[in-house]
């Protein structure tokens, strides 16, 4: 058995979403990529944001954002340093 | 589809009909107001149009196969960069690769802004609306100093053409043939007969891969672990060497796969361990008519010892496609702020001899190889057919 130590990243997972999916219609892999910074690095963030950033921000409050690309998010991955949102789509 | 969020930045990458262009007004005034990064296109926080002033902005995407059925701006090209350019200053537009054969999109907003950014206004940290209609980028008057070049690097894989049998795989039936093979095999060991895709224990694999209690996952969640083992993906970060580096992966129904995965840093030659987020991103369209799979990660090529060409052949292996492209971004200064690496000439010839590993892909002939030198990153496009 493996034992993951204290800093592994923990999963959560969004069951509304994820128990019925259906990918039937599916035709363009194809990925858009966007990218957007806001500082130059995580040590370097301007005076007045919030401790840890974008990370501060609730996850629910991407939602509507999500809406508006036509995606929703299946499970999230939390680290340290970085958040992953595994999306539907 | 993918986000991965940064304390500095965001990443979206999205298939099929998406409109991701349609959610960024929405991202720069969540950045504004939910994490409090500064704005200058309106006078003050309040005001519904508010946007967090990027520093840079990146938007690219492969050639679609059916541009016809988009939505929104996504339809062409010219109507992705118009949305773009209507929304900031400074951007650049760009097609790389072969016109009548598969190419790839780059736009790219200028940092230079930063050396003349607009008068700081007392009051507020916006500025009045009439000033400015479009989002400027690359300001670094409410940051102090000059943007820093951090070690970046951006690797893109683009396959198509994927081989039928390596496509299997991420199809649900086959996904849950293997899962149930898998069981079966743990079963005999244990005595027990049971054919449930979902673990009682919760137990985690030895490579870290939790086959986890139904009540903690779905369907979906444990059958893409599986996958993720069986077609070796599990592996390109193995846990014995990234202990925690941890994989999301989902397959869909009837098929279709994606994959986050998350790698802590590891600490450097000096035992420090640097502040960076790193991640790996993979999704599989393997239906025939319209095969497709990408790998992208920001892991840094000859982290422990692999270059990223050695990255490239095992993802290729996976997938086996017919024809696929990379894409390299690195920041120029990658090389001297790497940290725990010297910038001294040992690294810099190891970075070239790096560089020329990636001519050769076992099993492929590199086809294209185009360079762009921008102002603070290196971008390298591979064109790649099967031999």
């Amino acid at each position: 058995t493996f034992s993951p130590s204290e800093g592994t990243p923990y999963l959560t997972i969004n069951h509304d979403v994820a128990a019925d999916l259906d990918s039937t219609n599916a035709f363009e892999g194809p990925e858009k990529l966007l990218e957007v910074w806001f500082a130059p690095s995580a040590k370097a963030l301007p005076a007045g944001v919030k401790e840890g950033g974008l990370k501060a921000v609730n996850p629910d409050s991407w939602t509507p954002m999500l809406d508006l690309v036509h995606c929703k998010v299946l499970s999230i991955i939390n680290s340290e340093n970085v958040d992953s949102y595994l999306l539907s789509e | 589809s993918s986000m991965f969020v940064f304390p500095h930045k965001i990443i979206l990458k999205t298939c099929g009909t998406t409109t991701l262009l349609l959610g960024l007004d929405l991202m720069l005034r969540i950045a504004a107001v939910e994490a409090g990064f500064p704005f200058h296109n309106v006078a003050s926080l309040e005001d519904p149009k508010v946007a967090a002033t990027p520093l840079r902005v990146f938007y690219s995407r492969k050639n679609f196969l059916f541009p016809q059925k988009q939505r929104g701006p996504h339809k062409s090209w010219r109507d992705e960069v118009t949305f773009l350019d209507n929304m900031f200053e400074n951007g650049s537009a760009y097609m790389v690769g072969k016109m009548n054969g598969d190419h790839w999109y780059l736009y790219i907003t200028s940092p230079t802004s930063s050396l003349t950014p607009p008068r700081t206004p007392t009051s507020s940290r916006g500025v009045s609306p009439s000033r400015r209609s479009k989002i400027p980028t690359g300001i670094v008057a409410p940051f102090g100093g000059v943007i820093e070049n951090n070690a970046d690097e951006t690797l893109e894989i683009l396959m198509t053409d994927l081989d039928p049998e390596n496509a299997k795989k991420f199809y649900l039936e086959e996904a849950t043939a293997i899962a149930k093979e898998k069981l079966f095999s743990k079963s005999e060991a244990n005595g027990d007969a049971s054919f449930d895709v979902f673990s009682s224990s919760g137990d985690c694999d030895a490579d870290g891969q939790a086959i986890l209690p139904e009540a903690l996952t779905t369907e979906g969640h444990a059958l893409g672990t599986v996958v993720s083992e069986a077609c070796g993906l599990s592996a390109v970060y193995p846990t014995s060497t990234y202990p925690d580096a941890r994989i999301d992966a989902y397959q869909f129904s009837p098929c279709g796969f994606s994959a986050n995965g998350v790698v802590p840093p590891v600490a450097g030659a000096d035992g420090t361990i640097p502040k960076s987020g790193h991640y790996f991103t993979v999704h599989v369209t393997p239906e025939p008519q319209c095969s497709f799979a990408s790998f992208e990660t920001n892991v840094p090529g000859g982290q422990n010892g692999r270059q990223t060409a050695e990255v490239i052949e095992q993802v290729v292996n996976i997938f086996r496609p017919g024809r696929f492209s990379v894409t390299l971004f690195e920041a120029k200064g990658a090389l001297a702020t790497t940290p725990g690496e010297d910038a001294d000439d040992s690294r810099r010839s190891w970075g070239a001899a790096a560089k020329q590993r990636m001519e050769r892909i076992n099993g492929y002939r590199r086809v294209d190889r185009i360079v762009h030198d921008f102002e603070d990153y290196d971008l390298v496009f591979r064109y790649y057919e099967r031999e």
